[in-house]
Protein backbone atom coordinates (compact mmCIF):
# COMPACT_ATOMS: atom_id res chain seq x y z
CA UNK A 1 0.00 0.00 0.00
CA UNK A 2 0.83 3.58 -0.30
CA UNK A 3 2.63 5.79 2.27
CA UNK A 4 3.18 9.44 2.23
CA UNK A 5 5.84 11.15 4.58
CA UNK A 6 6.43 14.54 4.93
CA UNK A 7 9.71 16.42 5.86
CA UNK A 8 10.19 20.03 7.35
CA UNK A 9 12.94 21.76 8.74
CA UNK A 10 15.48 24.35 8.13
CA UNK A 11 18.75 23.17 6.50
CA UNK A 12 20.95 20.87 7.99
CA UNK A 13 19.08 19.39 10.69
CA UNK A 14 20.01 15.89 9.86
CA UNK A 15 16.39 15.44 7.78
CA UNK A 16 17.85 13.58 4.94
CA UNK A 17 19.83 11.20 6.76
CA UNK A 18 17.10 10.53 9.43
CA UNK A 19 14.68 9.41 6.35
CA UNK A 20 17.67 7.14 4.99
CA UNK A 21 18.28 5.82 8.54
CA UNK A 22 14.17 5.31 9.05
CA UNK A 23 14.19 2.99 5.80
CA UNK A 24 17.41 1.65 5.97
CA UNK A 25 17.76 2.69 1.95
CA UNK A 26 19.49 5.89 0.52
CA UNK A 27 16.67 7.28 -0.58
CA UNK A 28 18.39 10.80 -0.73
CA UNK A 29 21.62 10.78 -2.26
CA UNK A 30 23.87 12.43 -0.33
CA UNK A 31 23.63 16.12 -1.57
CA UNK A 32 26.55 17.88 -3.62
CA UNK A 33 26.53 20.82 -2.26
CA UNK A 34 25.98 24.04 -3.84
CA UNK A 35 28.76 26.14 -4.59
CA UNK A 36 29.56 29.57 -3.05
CA UNK A 37 28.64 31.15 -6.29
CA UNK A 38 24.85 29.36 -7.20
CA UNK A 39 22.00 30.99 -7.44
CA UNK A 40 19.99 30.39 -4.14
CA UNK A 41 16.47 29.67 -4.20
CA UNK A 42 13.84 32.35 -3.10
CA UNK A 43 10.78 30.40 -2.23
CA UNK A 44 10.09 26.80 -0.43
CA UNK A 45 10.02 23.95 -2.94
CA UNK A 46 8.37 21.11 -2.77
CA UNK A 47 9.88 17.61 -4.05
CA UNK A 48 8.79 14.02 -3.75
CA UNK A 49 11.16 10.58 -3.24
CA UNK A 50 9.96 7.59 -4.44
CA UNK A 51 10.90 3.77 -3.30
CA UNK A 52 9.27 0.76 -2.93
CA UNK A 53 9.96 -1.18 0.40
CA UNK A 54 9.68 -3.95 2.48
CA UNK A 55 8.45 -3.90 6.06
CA UNK A 56 7.81 -6.41 7.94
CA UNK A 57 7.15 -8.96 4.97
CA UNK A 58 5.09 -5.89 3.74
CA UNK A 59 5.47 -4.54 0.42
CA UNK A 60 5.02 -0.85 0.68
CA UNK A 61 4.94 2.48 -1.58
CA UNK A 62 6.52 5.16 -0.30
CA UNK A 63 6.68 8.66 -1.06
CA UNK A 64 8.40 11.28 1.16
CA UNK A 65 7.97 14.68 0.29
CA UNK A 66 10.57 17.08 0.98
CA UNK A 67 10.36 20.75 1.50
CA UNK A 68 13.68 22.72 0.42
CA UNK A 69 13.47 26.18 1.94
CA UNK A 70 11.67 25.88 4.97
CA UNK A 71 13.08 28.18 7.32
CA UNK A 72 16.60 28.94 5.42
CA UNK A 73 15.71 32.48 4.38
CA UNK A 74 16.38 35.92 6.00
CA UNK A 75 12.86 36.42 5.40
CA UNK A 76 10.68 33.22 6.08
CA UNK A 77 7.02 35.20 6.04
CA UNK A 78 4.67 32.72 4.72
CA UNK A 79 7.08 29.98 4.36
CA UNK A 80 4.10 27.31 5.47
CA UNK A 81 2.22 28.48 2.79
CA UNK A 82 3.82 26.43 -0.41
CA UNK A 83 3.39 23.27 2.07
CA UNK A 84 -0.32 24.14 2.93
CA UNK A 85 -0.87 23.79 -0.43
CA UNK A 86 0.48 21.28 -1.20
CA UNK A 87 -1.11 19.09 1.30
CA UNK A 88 -4.74 20.62 0.34
CA UNK A 89 -3.83 19.85 -3.35
CA UNK A 90 -3.45 16.24 -2.41
CA UNK A 91 -6.47 16.90 -0.71
CA UNK A 92 -8.51 18.02 -3.75
CA UNK A 93 -6.86 14.89 -5.81
CA UNK A 94 -8.65 12.34 -3.42
CA UNK A 95 -11.69 13.87 -3.53
CA UNK A 96 -11.82 14.61 -7.34
CA UNK A 97 -11.19 10.36 -6.86
CA UNK A 98 -13.99 10.04 -4.72
CA UNK A 99 -16.59 11.99 -6.62
CA UNK A 100 -15.71 9.83 -9.92
CA UNK A 101 -18.29 6.84 -11.06
CA UNK A 102 -15.87 4.60 -11.51
CA UNK A 103 -14.09 4.31 -7.71
CA UNK A 104 -12.21 0.91 -8.16
CA UNK A 105 -8.91 1.68 -8.12
CA UNK A 106 -8.42 5.37 -5.88
CA UNK A 107 -4.94 6.38 -5.35
CA UNK A 108 -4.13 7.79 -1.89
CA UNK A 109 -1.51 10.37 -2.25
CA UNK A 110 -2.62 12.25 1.11
CA UNK A 111 0.24 13.56 3.27
CA UNK A 112 0.16 10.79 6.29
CA UNK A 113 2.64 12.57 8.80
CA UNK A 114 4.73 15.73 8.46
CA UNK A 115 8.14 14.80 10.48
CA UNK A 116 8.51 18.28 11.88
CA UNK A 117 11.82 18.72 12.40
CA UNK A 118 13.24 21.26 15.86
CA UNK A 119 16.21 22.70 16.34
CA UNK A 120 18.03 21.32 19.29
CA UNK A 121 18.26 25.02 20.99
CA UNK A 122 17.63 23.87 24.57
CA UNK A 123 15.28 26.62 24.65
CA UNK A 124 11.73 26.73 23.33
CA UNK A 125 9.98 26.39 20.31
CA UNK A 126 11.01 28.95 18.09
CA UNK A 127 8.34 31.36 16.26
CA UNK A 128 8.42 29.97 13.25
CA UNK A 129 7.46 26.34 14.46
CA UNK A 130 4.84 27.71 16.72
CA UNK A 131 3.60 29.23 13.13
CA UNK A 132 4.00 26.11 11.71
CA UNK A 133 1.97 23.82 13.76
CA UNK A 134 -0.46 26.34 14.05
CA UNK A 135 -1.62 26.15 10.49
CA UNK A 136 -0.75 22.91 9.99
CA UNK A 137 -2.23 20.52 12.63
CA UNK A 138 -5.37 20.56 11.19
CA UNK A 139 -4.40 19.42 8.06
CA UNK A 140 -1.97 16.24 8.60
CA UNK A 141 -0.47 14.36 11.71
CA UNK A 142 1.99 16.77 12.71
CA UNK A 143 5.21 14.71 14.76
CA UNK A 144 7.49 16.69 15.61
CA UNK A 145 11.12 15.72 16.40
CA UNK A 146 14.42 17.04 18.07
CA UNK A 147 16.88 17.06 15.50
CA UNK A 148 20.33 16.23 16.21
CA UNK A 149 19.50 14.96 19.82
CA UNK A 150 23.63 13.79 20.11
CA UNK A 151 23.98 18.23 20.93
CA UNK A 152 22.09 17.42 24.53
CA UNK A 153 23.06 15.95 27.39
CA UNK A 154 19.94 13.64 28.79
CA UNK A 155 19.35 16.21 31.07
CA UNK A 156 18.70 18.97 28.94
CA UNK A 157 16.56 16.74 26.65
CA UNK A 158 14.06 16.03 29.71
CA UNK A 159 13.81 19.83 30.35
CA UNK A 160 13.69 20.72 26.29
CA UNK A 161 10.26 18.28 25.53
CA UNK A 162 8.68 19.13 29.07
CA UNK A 163 9.03 23.14 27.75
CA UNK A 164 8.26 22.16 24.28
CA UNK A 165 5.33 20.35 25.15
CA UNK A 166 4.23 23.25 27.50
CA UNK A 167 4.68 25.13 24.57
CA UNK A 168 2.45 22.92 22.31
CA UNK A 169 -0.60 22.66 24.94
CA UNK A 170 -0.01 26.86 25.77
CA UNK A 171 -0.68 27.12 21.69
CA UNK A 172 -3.50 24.65 21.61
CA UNK A 173 -1.64 22.50 19.04
CA UNK A 174 -2.94 19.29 18.46
CA UNK A 175 0.24 16.32 17.61
CA UNK A 176 -0.62 13.43 16.51
CA UNK A 177 -1.35 11.41 19.92
CA UNK A 178 -0.32 7.55 19.52
CA UNK A 179 -3.41 5.91 20.41
CA UNK A 180 -3.93 3.79 23.65
CA UNK A 181 -5.99 0.19 23.38
CA UNK A 182 -8.01 -0.70 26.19
CA UNK A 183 -8.68 -4.01 24.77
CA UNK A 184 -5.19 -4.83 23.84
CA UNK A 185 -2.68 -7.24 25.86
CA UNK A 186 -0.95 -6.06 28.60
CA UNK A 187 2.19 -6.07 26.51
CA UNK A 188 0.68 -3.77 23.43
CA UNK A 189 -0.28 -0.76 25.90
CA UNK A 190 2.65 -0.99 27.93
CA UNK A 191 4.54 -0.60 24.37
CA UNK A 192 1.99 1.94 23.84
CA UNK A 193 2.62 4.27 26.45
CA UNK A 194 6.61 3.42 26.24
CA UNK A 195 6.34 5.14 23.10
CA UNK A 196 3.39 8.31 23.86
CA UNK A 197 6.42 9.10 27.24
CA UNK A 198 9.15 9.64 24.67
CA UNK A 199 7.29 12.03 22.30
CA UNK A 200 8.45 14.61 21.21
CA UNK A 201 11.03 12.05 20.16
CA UNK A 202 14.25 13.01 20.25
CA UNK A 203 16.34 11.28 17.35
CA UNK A 204 19.51 10.66 15.93
CA UNK A 205 20.20 9.46 12.33
CA UNK A 206 23.05 8.10 10.61
CA UNK A 207 23.33 5.35 7.94
CA UNK A 208 27.37 4.78 8.57
CA UNK A 209 28.38 1.56 10.06
CA UNK A 210 31.14 2.50 13.07
CA UNK A 211 32.89 0.65 15.64
CA UNK A 212 31.80 0.60 19.24
CA UNK A 213 34.95 0.89 21.73
CA UNK A 214 34.24 -2.52 22.99
CA UNK A 215 34.11 -3.89 19.12
CA UNK A 216 30.89 -3.84 18.08
CA UNK A 217 29.48 -2.46 14.62
CA UNK A 218 26.50 -0.15 14.41
CA UNK A 219 24.53 2.73 13.17
CA UNK A 220 26.02 5.86 14.65
CA UNK A 221 28.37 8.69 14.81
CA UNK A 222 32.11 8.22 15.83
CA UNK A 223 33.39 11.68 17.94
CA UNK A 224 36.98 11.46 19.69
CA UNK A 225 34.88 11.18 23.02
CA UNK A 226 32.65 8.39 22.02
CA UNK A 227 30.41 6.62 19.76
CA UNK A 228 26.76 7.69 19.52
CA UNK A 229 24.57 4.78 18.23
CA UNK A 230 21.66 5.28 16.53
CA UNK A 231 19.74 2.10 17.72
CA UNK A 232 20.69 2.47 21.23
CA UNK A 233 17.42 3.35 23.44
CA UNK A 234 19.78 4.61 25.77
CA UNK A 235 21.39 7.28 23.44
CA UNK A 236 17.96 8.64 21.42
CA UNK A 237 14.72 7.72 20.48
CA UNK A 238 15.16 6.72 17.22
CA UNK A 239 13.39 3.56 17.42
CA UNK A 240 11.04 4.49 19.04
CA UNK A 241 10.37 6.80 16.19
CA UNK A 242 10.66 4.11 13.95
CA UNK A 243 8.35 1.70 16.06
CA UNK A 244 5.54 4.65 15.69
CA UNK A 245 6.21 5.69 12.11
CA UNK A 246 6.48 2.29 10.88
CA UNK A 247 5.97 -0.46 13.07
CA UNK A 248 2.90 0.15 14.66
CA UNK A 249 1.01 3.24 13.76
CA UNK A 250 1.49 3.61 9.71
CA UNK A 251 -2.52 2.16 9.87
CA UNK A 252 -3.69 4.75 12.77
CA UNK A 253 -1.63 7.25 10.54
CA UNK A 254 -3.89 6.66 7.55
CA UNK A 255 -6.74 6.54 8.87
CA UNK A 256 -6.78 9.71 10.83
CA UNK A 257 -5.88 11.45 7.85
CA UNK A 258 -8.78 9.85 5.57
CA UNK A 259 -11.81 9.53 8.59
CA UNK A 260 -10.59 12.67 10.37
CA UNK A 261 -8.21 15.19 8.76
CA UNK A 262 -9.57 14.52 5.20
CA UNK A 263 -13.16 14.46 6.36
CA UNK A 264 -13.04 17.95 8.32
CA UNK A 265 -11.32 19.60 5.08
CA UNK A 266 -13.94 17.99 2.93
CA UNK A 267 -16.83 19.10 5.02
CA UNK A 268 -15.26 22.67 5.03
CA UNK A 269 -14.57 22.66 1.40
CA UNK A 270 -18.40 21.37 0.52
CA UNK A 271 -20.16 23.69 3.20
CA UNK A 272 -18.51 26.94 1.51
CA UNK B 1 42.24 48.10 30.26
CA UNK B 2 38.70 48.08 29.10
CA UNK B 3 37.89 45.41 26.62
CA UNK B 4 34.40 45.06 24.64
CA UNK B 5 33.45 42.33 22.82
CA UNK B 6 30.08 42.01 21.12
CA UNK B 7 28.20 38.10 20.82
CA UNK B 8 25.92 37.76 17.86
CA UNK B 9 23.74 34.76 17.02
CA UNK B 10 20.89 33.11 16.56
CA UNK B 11 19.23 31.81 20.17
CA UNK B 12 20.40 28.71 21.75
CA UNK B 13 23.89 27.83 19.75
CA UNK B 14 25.47 28.13 23.03
CA UNK B 15 26.66 32.18 23.17
CA UNK B 16 26.00 32.48 26.87
CA UNK B 17 27.28 29.64 28.08
CA UNK B 18 31.19 30.38 25.38
CA UNK B 19 31.22 33.51 27.62
CA UNK B 20 31.52 31.80 30.60
CA UNK B 21 33.65 29.15 29.73
CA UNK B 22 35.62 32.32 27.84
CA UNK B 23 36.07 34.45 30.94
CA UNK B 24 35.47 31.60 33.29
CA UNK B 25 33.14 33.14 35.39
CA UNK B 26 29.25 33.55 35.78
CA UNK B 27 28.71 36.65 33.31
CA UNK B 28 25.45 35.29 32.11
CA UNK B 29 23.54 33.62 34.82
CA UNK B 30 21.21 30.69 33.31
CA UNK B 31 18.58 32.33 31.94
CA UNK B 32 15.13 31.96 33.58
CA UNK B 33 13.47 30.76 30.64
CA UNK B 34 10.22 33.18 29.89
CA UNK B 35 6.93 31.15 30.07
CA UNK B 36 5.15 30.04 27.23
CA UNK B 37 2.88 32.78 27.43
CA UNK B 38 5.19 35.20 27.61
CA UNK B 39 5.15 38.01 25.27
CA UNK B 40 8.22 37.46 22.79
CA UNK B 41 10.40 40.81 21.81
CA UNK B 42 9.62 41.98 17.71
CA UNK B 43 12.92 43.43 17.48
CA UNK B 44 16.84 43.05 18.01
CA UNK B 45 17.89 43.95 21.38
CA UNK B 46 21.42 45.52 22.68
CA UNK B 47 22.54 44.50 26.09
CA UNK B 48 25.44 44.77 27.94
CA UNK B 49 27.49 43.34 30.83
CA UNK B 50 30.27 44.41 32.64
CA UNK B 51 32.57 42.51 34.86
CA UNK B 52 36.55 43.49 36.19
CA UNK B 53 38.81 40.24 35.83
CA UNK B 54 41.80 39.84 35.89
CA UNK B 55 43.94 37.95 32.70
CA UNK B 56 47.64 36.95 32.92
CA UNK B 57 47.64 39.32 36.16
CA UNK B 58 46.37 41.70 34.13
CA UNK B 59 43.18 43.78 35.55
CA UNK B 60 40.76 44.09 32.71
CA UNK B 61 37.56 45.75 31.92
CA UNK B 62 35.36 43.91 30.27
CA UNK B 63 32.06 44.77 28.06
CA UNK B 64 29.94 41.34 26.82
CA UNK B 65 27.56 43.23 24.34
CA UNK B 66 24.44 40.87 23.63
CA UNK B 67 22.19 41.11 21.06
CA UNK B 68 19.32 38.74 21.59
CA UNK B 69 16.53 38.90 18.97
CA UNK B 70 18.80 38.45 16.33
CA UNK B 71 17.85 35.37 13.65
CA UNK B 72 15.16 35.02 15.89
CA UNK B 73 12.40 36.14 14.37
CA UNK B 74 10.11 34.58 11.37
CA UNK B 75 11.61 37.54 9.41
CA UNK B 76 14.81 38.62 10.01
CA UNK B 77 14.91 41.24 7.70
CA UNK B 78 17.22 44.48 8.79
CA UNK B 79 17.80 42.61 11.71
CA UNK B 80 21.26 43.47 11.21
CA UNK B 81 20.55 47.08 11.66
CA UNK B 82 20.39 47.94 15.50
CA UNK B 83 24.14 46.02 15.61
CA UNK B 84 25.23 48.17 13.43
CA UNK B 85 23.98 51.58 14.95
CA UNK B 86 24.83 50.29 18.24
CA UNK B 87 28.42 49.65 16.80
CA UNK B 88 28.87 53.32 15.05
CA UNK B 89 27.56 55.33 17.90
CA UNK B 90 30.23 53.55 20.05
CA UNK B 91 32.33 55.03 17.15
CA UNK B 92 30.53 58.30 17.65
CA UNK B 93 31.28 58.75 21.51
CA UNK B 94 34.78 57.66 20.50
CA UNK B 95 34.95 60.51 18.61
CA UNK B 96 33.20 62.93 20.47
CA UNK B 97 35.67 62.42 23.33
CA UNK B 98 38.44 62.86 20.56
CA UNK B 99 37.34 66.62 19.73
CA UNK B 100 37.12 67.41 23.01
CA UNK B 101 39.39 70.32 23.94
CA UNK B 102 40.75 67.95 27.58
CA UNK B 103 41.20 64.68 26.04
CA UNK B 104 43.25 63.34 28.91
CA UNK B 105 40.72 60.71 30.36
CA UNK B 106 39.33 59.44 26.86
CA UNK B 107 36.69 55.61 27.64
CA UNK B 108 37.42 53.26 24.94
CA UNK B 109 33.85 51.33 24.35
CA UNK B 110 34.32 50.81 20.76
CA UNK B 111 32.89 47.19 19.84
CA UNK B 112 37.24 45.26 19.75
CA UNK B 113 35.57 42.23 18.54
CA UNK B 114 32.38 40.45 17.49
CA UNK B 115 31.90 36.67 17.96
CA UNK B 116 29.84 35.68 15.29
CA UNK B 117 27.70 31.75 16.06
CA UNK B 118 27.81 30.06 13.28
CA UNK B 119 24.97 26.93 13.00
CA UNK B 120 26.90 23.86 12.74
CA UNK B 121 24.51 22.79 10.07
CA UNK B 122 27.26 20.47 8.21
CA UNK B 123 26.00 22.73 4.98
CA UNK B 124 27.29 26.25 3.57
CA UNK B 125 26.45 29.80 5.35
CA UNK B 126 23.28 30.62 5.94
CA UNK B 127 21.62 33.36 4.00
CA UNK B 128 21.71 35.63 7.24
CA UNK B 129 24.74 34.95 7.91
CA UNK B 130 26.39 36.10 5.36
CA UNK B 131 24.49 38.96 5.20
CA UNK B 132 25.51 40.16 8.37
CA UNK B 133 28.85 39.74 8.01
CA UNK B 134 29.22 41.80 4.59
CA UNK B 135 27.39 44.75 6.71
CA UNK B 136 29.04 44.47 9.77
CA UNK B 137 33.22 43.37 8.52
CA UNK B 138 34.65 46.77 7.83
CA UNK B 139 32.99 48.02 11.15
CA UNK B 140 34.26 45.61 13.60
CA UNK B 141 36.79 42.74 13.61
CA UNK B 142 34.69 39.80 12.70
CA UNK B 143 35.43 36.51 14.05
CA UNK B 144 33.09 33.49 13.42
CA UNK B 145 33.19 30.20 14.99
CA UNK B 146 31.40 27.15 14.36
CA UNK B 147 28.46 27.02 17.88
CA UNK B 148 27.89 23.51 19.72
CA UNK B 149 30.54 21.79 17.14
CA UNK B 150 30.43 18.38 19.37
CA UNK B 151 27.33 17.62 17.32
CA UNK B 152 30.02 17.74 14.27
CA UNK B 153 32.64 14.70 13.98
CA UNK B 154 36.04 15.47 13.02
CA UNK B 155 35.32 15.41 9.33
CA UNK B 156 32.78 16.98 9.24
CA UNK B 157 34.35 19.92 10.78
CA UNK B 158 37.28 19.96 8.41
CA UNK B 159 34.81 19.63 5.72
CA UNK B 160 32.37 22.85 6.99
CA UNK B 161 34.98 25.31 7.56
CA UNK B 162 36.64 24.72 3.90
CA UNK B 163 33.36 25.17 3.03
CA UNK B 164 32.66 28.39 5.45
CA UNK B 165 36.10 29.76 4.02
CA UNK B 166 34.82 29.74 0.43
CA UNK B 167 31.93 31.39 1.27
CA UNK B 168 33.60 33.64 3.19
CA UNK B 169 36.08 34.58 0.45
CA UNK B 170 33.46 34.25 -2.70
CA UNK B 171 31.67 37.48 -0.60
CA UNK B 172 34.45 38.78 -0.49
CA UNK B 173 33.89 39.30 3.23
CA UNK B 174 36.99 40.10 5.90
CA UNK B 175 37.26 38.25 8.85
CA UNK B 176 39.95 39.33 11.58
CA UNK B 177 43.02 37.83 10.36
CA UNK B 178 45.28 36.68 13.33
CA UNK B 179 48.42 38.88 12.51
CA UNK B 180 52.01 36.76 11.94
CA UNK B 181 54.93 38.65 12.95
CA UNK B 182 58.12 38.15 10.78
CA UNK B 183 60.34 39.61 13.03
CA UNK B 184 59.18 37.08 15.98
CA UNK B 185 61.15 34.32 17.59
CA UNK B 186 59.92 30.66 15.94
CA UNK B 187 57.64 29.13 19.25
CA UNK B 188 55.83 32.42 18.43
CA UNK B 189 55.42 32.14 15.07
CA UNK B 190 54.40 28.79 15.05
CA UNK B 191 51.98 29.50 17.82
CA UNK B 192 50.03 32.22 15.36
CA UNK B 193 50.21 29.79 12.26
CA UNK B 194 48.41 26.72 14.54
CA UNK B 195 45.77 29.68 15.46
CA UNK B 196 45.10 31.18 11.95
CA UNK B 197 44.85 27.36 10.78
CA UNK B 198 41.93 26.59 12.93
CA UNK B 199 39.72 29.25 11.67
CA UNK B 200 36.89 29.67 12.15
CA UNK B 201 37.15 27.81 15.40
CA UNK B 202 34.98 25.43 16.16
CA UNK B 203 34.03 25.63 19.88
CA UNK B 204 32.66 23.79 22.69
CA UNK B 205 31.31 25.92 25.65
CA UNK B 206 30.99 24.66 29.28
CA UNK B 207 31.15 25.51 32.92
CA UNK B 208 30.35 22.51 34.82
CA UNK B 209 32.79 20.13 36.27
CA UNK B 210 32.39 16.15 34.86
CA UNK B 211 34.23 13.48 35.16
CA UNK B 212 36.09 11.70 32.18
CA UNK B 213 36.09 8.09 32.13
CA UNK B 214 39.51 7.78 33.18
CA UNK B 215 38.50 9.73 35.95
CA UNK B 216 39.79 13.63 35.38
CA UNK B 217 37.59 16.00 36.52
CA UNK B 218 37.14 18.13 33.96
CA UNK B 219 34.79 21.52 32.36
CA UNK B 220 33.17 19.98 29.72
CA UNK B 221 29.74 17.53 28.85
CA UNK B 222 29.06 14.43 29.51
CA UNK B 223 26.81 12.41 27.03
CA UNK B 224 26.04 8.68 27.67
CA UNK B 225 28.87 7.67 25.03
CA UNK B 226 31.53 10.30 26.36
CA UNK B 227 32.75 13.41 27.45
CA UNK B 228 33.52 16.26 25.43
CA UNK B 229 36.37 18.41 27.01
CA UNK B 230 36.17 21.80 26.74
CA UNK B 231 40.26 22.13 27.14
CA UNK B 232 41.29 19.11 24.81
CA UNK B 233 42.18 20.71 21.72
CA UNK B 234 41.63 16.83 20.41
CA UNK B 235 37.49 17.63 21.23
CA UNK B 236 37.14 21.36 19.82
CA UNK B 237 39.00 24.77 19.13
CA UNK B 238 37.93 26.36 22.39
CA UNK B 239 41.47 27.02 23.56
CA UNK B 240 42.68 28.39 20.64
CA UNK B 241 39.62 30.55 20.23
CA UNK B 242 41.02 31.50 24.28
CA UNK B 243 44.15 32.16 23.50
CA UNK B 244 43.34 34.58 20.05
CA UNK B 245 40.72 36.55 22.22
CA UNK B 246 42.37 37.44 25.48
CA UNK B 247 46.25 36.03 25.89
CA UNK B 248 47.36 36.49 21.98
CA UNK B 249 45.62 38.98 20.51
CA UNK B 250 43.80 41.50 22.21
CA UNK B 251 45.61 44.12 22.15
CA UNK B 252 45.87 43.33 17.73
CA UNK B 253 42.19 43.33 17.88
CA UNK B 254 41.91 46.84 19.64
CA UNK B 255 44.87 48.15 17.38
CA UNK B 256 43.14 47.19 14.40
CA UNK B 257 39.95 48.60 15.75
CA UNK B 258 41.20 52.24 16.41
CA UNK B 259 44.09 52.51 13.70
CA UNK B 260 42.15 51.01 10.75
CA UNK B 261 37.73 49.99 11.59
CA UNK B 262 37.14 53.43 13.22
CA UNK B 263 39.76 55.64 11.07
CA UNK B 264 37.87 54.31 7.95
CA UNK B 265 34.55 55.16 9.08
CA UNK B 266 35.59 58.82 11.20
CA UNK B 267 37.17 59.51 7.51
CA UNK B 268 33.87 58.59 5.62
CA UNK B 269 32.13 60.50 8.18
CA UNK B 270 33.87 63.85 7.76
CA UNK B 271 34.09 63.76 3.99
CA UNK B 272 30.10 62.85 3.59
N1 LIG C 1 25.03 15.52 15.32
C1 LIG C 1 24.28 15.00 14.35
N2 LIG C 1 24.58 15.29 13.05
C2 LIG C 1 23.80 14.74 12.11
C3 LIG C 1 22.71 13.90 12.42
N3 LIG C 1 22.12 13.52 11.25
C4 LIG C 1 22.82 14.10 10.26
N4 LIG C 1 23.84 14.84 10.77
C5 LIG C 1 24.82 15.61 10.02
O1 LIG C 1 24.26 16.90 9.77
C6 LIG C 1 24.64 17.35 8.45
C7 LIG C 1 23.39 17.66 7.65
O2 LIG C 1 22.62 16.49 7.49
P1 LIG C 1 21.50 16.39 6.37
O3 LIG C 1 20.84 15.05 6.53
O4 LIG C 1 22.06 16.73 5.04
O5 LIG C 1 20.49 17.55 6.86
P2 LIG C 1 19.27 18.23 6.05
O6 LIG C 1 19.82 19.47 5.42
O7 LIG C 1 18.26 18.54 7.10
O8 LIG C 1 18.76 17.23 5.07
C8 LIG C 1 25.50 16.25 7.86
O9 LIG C 1 26.86 16.58 8.09
C9 LIG C 1 25.12 15.02 8.66
O10 LIG C 1 26.14 14.05 8.75
C10 LIG C 1 22.44 13.62 13.80
O11 LIG C 1 21.50 12.92 14.17
N5 LIG C 1 23.26 14.20 14.71
N1 LIG D 1 26.14 20.57 22.46
C1 LIG D 1 26.42 21.73 23.05
N2 LIG D 1 25.48 22.33 23.80
C2 LIG D 1 25.81 23.50 24.38
C3 LIG D 1 27.09 24.10 24.23
N3 LIG D 1 27.11 25.26 24.91
C4 LIG D 1 25.91 25.39 25.49
N4 LIG D 1 25.12 24.33 25.18
C5 LIG D 1 23.73 24.10 25.60
O1 LIG D 1 22.87 24.77 24.69
C6 LIG D 1 21.76 25.36 25.38
C7 LIG D 1 21.70 26.84 25.11
O2 LIG D 1 22.88 27.46 25.61
P1 LIG D 1 22.94 29.04 25.85
O3 LIG D 1 24.33 29.35 26.31
O4 LIG D 1 21.82 29.47 26.71
O5 LIG D 1 22.71 29.57 24.36
P2 LIG D 1 22.38 31.06 23.86
O6 LIG D 1 20.89 31.13 23.72
O7 LIG D 1 23.07 31.18 22.54
O8 LIG D 1 22.92 32.01 24.88
C8 LIG D 1 21.95 24.99 26.85
O9 LIG D 1 21.21 23.81 27.11
C9 LIG D 1 23.43 24.70 26.96
O10 LIG D 1 23.75 23.79 27.98
C10 LIG D 1 28.07 23.42 23.42
O11 LIG D 1 29.19 23.86 23.22
N5 LIG D 1 27.67 22.24 22.87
Amino acid sequence: FQFTAMVVGESGLGKSTLVNTLFNTTLYTPKEPLPPSAERSRTVAIESIDADIEENGVRLHLTVVDTPGFGDFINNDDSWNPILENIESRFDAYLEQENRVNRQKITDNRVHACLYFLQPTGHALKQIDIEFMRKLHNKVNLIPVIAKSDTMTDEEILDFKERILSDIAHHNIRIFQAPTYENEDEETITEAEEIASKIPFAVVGSVQQVNTPDGRQVRGRAYPWGVVEVDNEEHCDFVKLRQMLIRTYMEELREHTNNVLYENWRSDKLVS
